[in-house]
């Protein structure tokens, strides 16, 4: 049965997208894993940063399946060229989808139950969640069996992990759905900045030392250039230090995830 | 009558809460005119990039605000220690306000609205905008002047840039409401990175020459340390190549600003 991660913070441009898209991709290039990467933003991202992996179509998107009366999420997956990962993507319009899920009976679980099906076919099912708190954010973590959650070292980005960390527990509060923490990833480190880093990482550790992963993902603008070229890292430059950190985190959570 | 700016794209982590912030303080400072500051981000960051500054307290948020029956922003204006800076922060419960403003009739104008009386008293009103198009978003262009769009040097900011134009064009065509490009701003620029920043500028350029202004926001430390110790930058080190940067954009801004 497969092992669902929500890569979700409130804040904006922390790396979400980057940490879901080149944690899937490297499931299934080093590890050999049947992997699905689920969009759960409606900016589209892990589809525009996999553009030229994309294989076949696909009538259905992620809104269409969560509004549909017999929800299965294999209905909008496209194959990749990449053996082994398989992608829902989103579109613009999961927003107008979103707004009409908030009308639905147990609208928290409408992904979960999309899902059922999809968890005994994959190893890994890889949700990238938009920057906020709302019903498609929820839906994901309701549907995950781990929160991988970005934070980069700003006080804004600490201010959004506090947030979704908040969530976290309304949702045990509300519906007993003990969500745990897989990790607190620090992304888009520049070495450079000792200061702000200290300060930053002293406050991460403060409040949450046990799940501060010790792989840091550095800036790395390779990591940029490869959702330009719509290839995971893994695919663009393999050697770029961006590349090597996105490998220590999958050899980090290897011992939790069962690699 | 103010000028009112919103300071939108939809991605997220591109400089809109850097920009807004910045922005507001120095025409504050440097053009000594009187500035409302208003936070339409349930994220709160507005507030949390000058918690320093912050003088008096509000028993109302700009949810209470938008919400209310008769709604006026001033009832939830803060002052700040700098002269002629005013903020309505935002608080957590954003995101529930904006949903139940879903349902209220001619729920895109409720900010518009709630500006009336603002616009007699202020200069300049800069609404910080959330990363997504939602309600708060479209109310801050529905009562907005103008529209300042922040872009970072990435695939995925200017994907964000192309839906935020398209929620321009949706409102002229679905309201008449002509909302005019103050400009495209880049920020977040790494010097080092040419090749990605040419190829991101020239994407610009070919789609919106004439929005694309010839100040460019610097990678700068600086700006989120400013935003840590809870200062604009003008407060924080002025003569750092951020300040100077915001400072540029400034001057860049006067002719259509009036200033
Ligand atoms: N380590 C890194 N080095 C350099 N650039 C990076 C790094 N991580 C992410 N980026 C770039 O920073 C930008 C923001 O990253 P990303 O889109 O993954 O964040 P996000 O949290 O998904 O954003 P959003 O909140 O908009 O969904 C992207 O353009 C991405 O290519
Ligand atoms: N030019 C810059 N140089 C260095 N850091 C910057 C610069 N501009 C912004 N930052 C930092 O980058 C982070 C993202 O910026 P900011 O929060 O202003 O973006 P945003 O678009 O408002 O994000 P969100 O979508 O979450 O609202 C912040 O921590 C900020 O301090
Ligand atoms: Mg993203
Ligand atoms: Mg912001």
């Amino acid at each position: 049965r497969a092992q669902t991660i929500a890569v979700c913070t409130r804040k904006g441009g922390v790396g979400k997208t980057t940490t879901a898209v080149n944690l899937a991709a490297g499931l299934a290039i080093r590890n050999h894993k049947k992997v699905l990467l689920v969009d759960m933003d409606g900016q589209g991202h892990c589809g525009s940063a996999l553009h030229s992996e994309l294989r076949g179509v696909t009538s259905e998107t992620v809104g269409d399946i969560l509004l549909g009366k017999r929800r299965d999420i294999q209905e909008a997956a496209l194959a990749t060229a990449i053996p082994g990962l398989w992608i829902t993507p989103s579109d613009k319009d999961l927003g107008a989808a979103e707004d009409a899920m908030s009308s639905k009976l147990g609208k928290e679980l409408l992904l979960r139950s999309a899902l059922k099906v999809a968890k005994t076919h994959y190893d890994y099912i890889i949700l990238d969640c938009p920057p906020n708190l709302g019903t498609l954010t929820v839906n994901a973590m309701m549907a995950a069996d781990w929160a991988l959650i970005p934070c980069d070292m700003s006080i804004l980005a600490l201010e959004g992990v506090d947030d979704i960390v908040e969530t976290l527990d309304a949702l045990d509060d509300t519906f007993g759905h003990e969500l745990p923490v897989l990790g607190m990833l620090r992304t888009r480190v520049d070495l450079r900045n000792q200061k702000m880093n200290g300060r930053i990482e002293d406050a991460l550790r403060g409040r949450y030392a046990s799940m501060l992963l010790d792989t840091v993902i550095p800036v790395n603008t390779r990591l940029a250039q490869a959702q330009m070229d719509g290839q995971p890292i893994l695919r663009h430059d393999a050697s770029c230090t961006g590349a090597k950190a996105y490998d220590a985190l999958l050899e980090e959570l290897a011992p939790r995830l069962g690699l």
